[in-house]
């Protein structure tokens, strides 16, 4: 089954 | 100083509905623009993003930036408080430890008042680039809340296929399979019930249904609800609003 991804990384912390 | 009087405490009540599972503790973002909150979940697989435009409010203003603080389960019970039509007025200092609502109902001359105290919450701030998504997917907000309930029954995860022809929602579980699609099409008497898929290429990703069922809380704020997806994205939905927006976005699922 799939495995659930972050959103770390994707956005830039400013 | 921060004062926003909104004529309609129901559209308030409503947007915090649509998040307060989500994020419980969050900070309101207060500048000339408007009130903006940026936060993602404890897991960090989901983030809100909300704006309530100036312009939604009557009077507004907020001459500096103010970070508001608030536990989103004690501004709900404070909104309870509030009817459906009364006018909010959102009052706070320039550093607050304490936000102030007035509801005010015109017809009966009732006016009630209330603080609730604020928290430090550090919160990061985050870039959201623009994306110029390969699929973007309009439809009615009671499809979509609908799609995501059936198909959660069967299985946690569902795949979002979107082709020029339209778009599938499919998932498989343990107790067989599922899948809904809808094909693109134009409702001349009421375009809010049509289906809209603009393409640059397709897309198939799969997401957690657990989360699409928690943002389709936000159902009431908008007829219809647009999905944007691109491949190892994350798949951005956006609810419109009159004088701003609630969007969710949500980290794809990815095969090992």
């Amino acid at each position: 089954s799939a495995q659930q991804g972050r959103l770390d990384g994707f956005f830039k912390v400013l | 100083m921060l004062e926003a009087r909104i004529e309609q405490a129901s559209v308030l009540k409503r947007v915090i509905e649509a998040i307060k599972d989500l994020v419980p503790d969050c900070n309101f973002d207060c500048n000339d623009t408007g009130i903006a909150l940026q936060a993602m979940d404890n897991s960090h697989v989901a983030l809100v993003a909300m704006l309530l435009r100036a312009d939604g409010f009557s009077p507004y203003r907020c001459d500096r930036n103010i970070a508001l603080g608030i536990n989103l389960n004690s501004l709900t019970k404070v909104l309870r408080c509030a009817q459906n039509e009364d006018m909010i007025t959102l009052k706070a200092d320039d550093a607050p430890d304490s936000l102030n609502l007035v509801f005010e109902n015109t017809e009966n001359e009732r006016i009630s008042e209330y603080d609730i105290k604020l928290m430090d919450i550090d919160q990061e701030h985050l870039g959201i680039p623009d994306t110029e998504y390969s699929a973007s997917i309009t439809l009615p907000t009671a499809e979509f809340q609908r799609i995501c309930r059936d198909l959660s029954q069967l299985s946690e995860s569902v795949a979002i296929e979107a082709t020029k022809e339209g778009v599938k929602f499919s998932c498989s579980g343990d107790i067989g399979n599922g899948s809904v699609t809808l094909r693109t099409h134009q409702n001349v008497d009421k375009p809010e019930l049509s289906t809209k898929v603009d393409l640059t290429e397709p897309v198939n990703l799969t997401f957690s249904l657990k989360y699409l069922v928690n943002f389709c809380k936000a159902s009431s704020l908008s007829q219809t609800v647009t999905l944007s997806l691109s491949n190892e994205v994350p798949l951005l939905v956006e609810y419109k609003m009159d004088n701003g927006y609630v969007r969710f976005y949500l980290a794809p699922k990815i095969d090992e």
